[in-house]
């Protein structure tokens, strides 16, 4: 992270702000409710309290504008800049503005309101922008789910280098950026998706092609704005060209970048049992059509081709694939070999000989 | 699914790529004379420090996937000090 010096942040705790005028993208209720709960990311972290004043000069004052808005900064019509803010200071300091030009929302599509004032105000308190690709004060707007969202924890450590900690007893922590080279990464999901790998890791993913010497960082919203975070299981399915990505008890189909029409739906429609509530890991087997489904310390085979569960199933994984751990975070088929993600390791094995053939670090695939 | 654009840069990427350098890393805004430094190219030094900044690879040159980031929709304020 980056911050003004200490001495160029605001002097007091209690800060003021008003809503000079309003966009009219949303009702006017919506424009409240996101710049009250994008100051309330700060305020859960620190001293610092937000008042809004109506009648007089505040300290943050907020706007809608487009072009050229007499601050020397003029916006450049749809796209490009959405928003910026005058770090701490009298005058214009603090203020923040917004590009009357974009279109603004409330929901996951571009661009969310609350996601870039809380950006904003990060400036309004004295934050620059961070390096970290995972942090709310990196410079480019990152498509995450906004009723989701946490303060990740290097824009806690930047405010709360300037204004100290709030004194809150349980002091709030926030999610960090993976790193390629994290030998502790343990994915939620793995899954091919034409030719490419996909690991699924909280709110993001890792996207590996095949001939890139290295994975790509992105969140997984950026691809698919309505899928959820922490997803448990993902596969695809090479014949009808779904993705397939299950949290709890329901399931969603991709298509490339399009989530299907008719999803969610319940995974109870494959022939699971009610008594499951979620699935560990899921993997298409392509030459015997079928996907196996591992939850806790069993599995099931789905027949892709009829389209049902095979009977016989649930059976224990132990006997069926000798060696390998109950409670898989992850699974992969990929060029003849079965993967098992399990904690920080992966276990290799060899379907036709049902023979581990090794234990790599789960972030093998990442091109640390 | 997106692939990574191929397509060589072109004079507008450049001109596209001056102004946003320009915007959010100070290129040739420095206030006050600049002694005479040898190899002195303010454009490809800039362009380092954005691609460093963002994490990709450090070439100073524009590349497609330099572009691409440029392009990305964000925030109106430097990403380095003034």
């Amino acid at each position: 992270y980056s911050t003004v010096p200490k001495s160029s942040a605001w002097q007091k705790t209690d800060l003021t702000y008003r809503i000079i005028n309003f966009t009219p993208d949303l009702p006017q209720a919506d424009v409240e409710a996101a710049i009250q709960r994008a100051f309330k990311v700060w305020s859960d972290v620190t001293p610092l309290t937000f008042t809004r004043i109506y009648n007089e000069v505040s300290d943050i004052e907020i706007s809608f504008s487009a072009g050229d808005h007499k601050d020397n900064s003029p916006f450049d019509g749809p796209g490009g800049i959405l928003a910026h803010a005058f770090q701490p200071g009298n005058g214009i300091g603090g203020d923040a503005h917004f590009d009357e030009d974009e279109s603004w929302t409330k929901t996951s599509q571009l661009y969310n309101l609350f996601l870039v004032a809380a950006h904003e105000f990060g400036h309004s308190l004295g934050l620059s922008h961070s390096t970290d690709p995972g942090a709310l004060m990196y410079p480019s707007y990152s498509s995450t789910d906004p009723n989701a969202f946490q303060l990740p924890q290097d824009d806690i450590n930047a405010i709360q280098y300037l204004y100290g900690k709030s004194s809150n007893p349980v002091q709030p922590t926030g999610p960090t950026t993976p790193t390629i080279c994290d030998p502790n990464v343990v994915f939620d999901a793995v899954t091919t998706l034409r030719g490419e790998l996909i690991f699924f890791l909280n709110r993001f993913i890792w996207r590996k092609h095949p001939q890139a010497s290295e994975a790509e960082l992105m969140f997984v919203q950026t691809f698919w704005p309505s899928l959820p975070n922490d997803i448990d299981a993902a596969y695809e399915n090479p014949i009808t060209e779904q993705i397939l990505v299950f949290k709890g008890a329901k399931y969603t189909a991709l298509n490339g970048f399009d989530v299907l029409p008719g999803y969610p739906r319940n995974i109870y429609s494959l022939g699971f049992p009610k008594t499951v509530k979620r699935i560990d890991a899921a993997v298409h087997i392509e030459h015997l059509a079928k996907t196996y489904f591992f939850v806790a310390n069993k599995y099931w085979s789905y027949d892709e081709d009829k389209q049902q569960m095979d009977k016989g199933f649930p059976k224990l994984i132990r006997d069926d694939f000798p060696g390998i751990p109950e409670k898989i975070n992850a699974a992969l088929y990929y060029r003849g070999r079965l993967y098992f993600f399990i904690g920080r390791v992966q276990f290799e094995y060899n379907l036709n000989t049902k023979k581990i053939v090794q234990v790599l670090r789960s972030n093998s695939w990442l091109g640390c | 699914f997106p692939t990574d654009k191929q397509d060589a840069p072109t004079g507008t990427s450049e001109e596209m790529a001056e102004n946003y350098l320009k915007k959010f890393y100070s290129l040739g805004t420095e206030g006050g004379p600049v002694g005479r430094k040898k190899n002195n190219r303010p454009f490809t030094e800039k362009l380092q420090q954005m691609q460093k900044f963002f994490g990709l690879k450090v070439t100073g040159i524009l590349d497609s996937k330099t572009i691409e980031v440029m392009q990305k929709p964000r925030c109106g304020v430097y990403d380095v000090g003034q």
